[in-house]
Order: structure tokens, then C-alpha cells, then sequence
């Protein structure tokens, strides 16, 4: 079902986005 | 602002005050008029940071402001000041072009949309600083919708800073 499909491959998008955010270096403290 | 662009802002506040809640604040926070006189989001910066916006801080914050919207631009204006100081003095980052929110449309007429971007910088604090992997770990439990429109926001935020 294409629109399973889709679904999926934006929960992929988010996933691997907000992942990459938890492994950016944090923010230096002042 | 071209409509699409408002649309645009005022999902961006639904999301972004839905995912405001998940802070679990004092002070009630449902509708963008709870928001407007700056209370909420100056609890919601004291839970990111607590040594920074400290109670000295938060104390300058006037609690009973009513429906006096000076009151509310006044206390709008020093949350605005501490989110740019945050960034720049604690995340090492600077917002360049990056429309600030205009808080006098905040304060007199709640406006949704400008209250959209002053949520988006607290977004912004949020998923940069030390507890990050609590605060992105609860947008990941938003529903997938919220989750777009929040991915989006930090997006825009990533491509106007600059370390």
C-alpha cells in the first residue's frame, strides 16, 4: 500500500532527524 | 507575510504550544492568550535552565499582569533579551536573520503567529542545551504531524545560526 509506504518513509525522516539533533554537540557553556 | 507563510505560523503555534504542555508548567498554558503574558515561557525557560534563568531571573517576570498589555510587553521584552543572551552566551550561538518576534503584537493583540517564532526560540534552546536528549526524546512522542511542523521550525532555526 503506497500510502503505508509513505508513512513509513516519513517516520524514517523524522526518526534519523531527530537522532542527528541527540548527537550534535551540545551547546558550549558560557 | 504572504498567507501561505501564516498558515504556516499558526500551525506552527498549535504544534508548539502543544508541545509547550509536555513541560508540565504551573501556570495554565492552553490557548495562546495563557502565553501572552509571559509566564509560562519564562517557566518553560527555567526547567531548560535553572542556573541560567534563575529564580533573580525570573523574579523580574511581573506574575499578575491581567489584561494589562504593557505589563505583558514588558515581561515579553526581558524574555526575548534572555533567549538571545542564552544563545549567544550559554549555546555559542548567534540568531542572524532570523525574524524576531514582534511582542508588542504578542502583548496587545495575540497574536498568534509572532507568538509562533518566540516559541520556535525556546525550541530552539530546548533541543541545544545540556538536557536536550530529554526534551527531543518527548517531541519524538508527538504525534507524527506535530513532530513535521517541530522538525521544520528547527530547521529554520539551524539555517539562520551561526556559532
Amino acid at each position: 500500500d503506497p500510502n503505508m509506504k509513505a508513512g513509513a518513509a516519513n517516520e524514517g525522516v523524522l526518526a534519523s532527524f531527530f537522532n542527528s539533533l541527540l548527537s550534535k554537540k551540545t551547546g558550549s557553556p558560557g | 507575510m504572504s498567507t501561505s507563510e501564516t498558515l504556516d505560523r499558526m500551525e506552527l503555534c498549535e504544534s508548539l504550544l502543544t508541545w509547550i504542555q509536555t513541560f508540565g508548567v504551573e501556570a495554565p498554558c492552553k490557548t495562546v492568550d495563557d502565553l501572552t503574558s509571559g509566564i509560562v515561557m519564562a517557566q518553560v525557560l527555567q526547567k531548560i535552565d535553572i542556573v541560567y534563568f534563575s529564580d533573580t531571573w525570573i523574579s523580574r517576570i511581573k506574575p499578575e499582569v491581567g489584561d494589562n498589555w504593557r505589563l505583558k510587553i514588558s515581561n515579553l521584552k526581558k524574555i526575548l533579551k534572555g533567549i538571545l543572551d542564552y544563545n549567544q552566551e550559554i549555546l555559542g550561538q548567534h540568531i542572524n536573520d532570523f525574524t524576531l518576534p514582534d511582542v508588542n503584537l504578542i502583548g496587545e493583540h495575540s497574536d498568534a503567529a509572532e507568538l509562533g517564532r518566540m516559541l520556535q526560540l525556546i525550541l530552539g534552546c530546548a533541543v541545544n542545551c545540556e538536557q536536550k536528549q530529554e526534551y527531543i526524546q518527548t517531541i519524538m512522542m508527538m504525534e507524527e504531524s506535530g513532530q513535521h511542523v517541530v522538525m521544520t521550525a528547527i530547521q529554520e532555526l539551524m539555517s539562520k545560526e551561526t556559532p
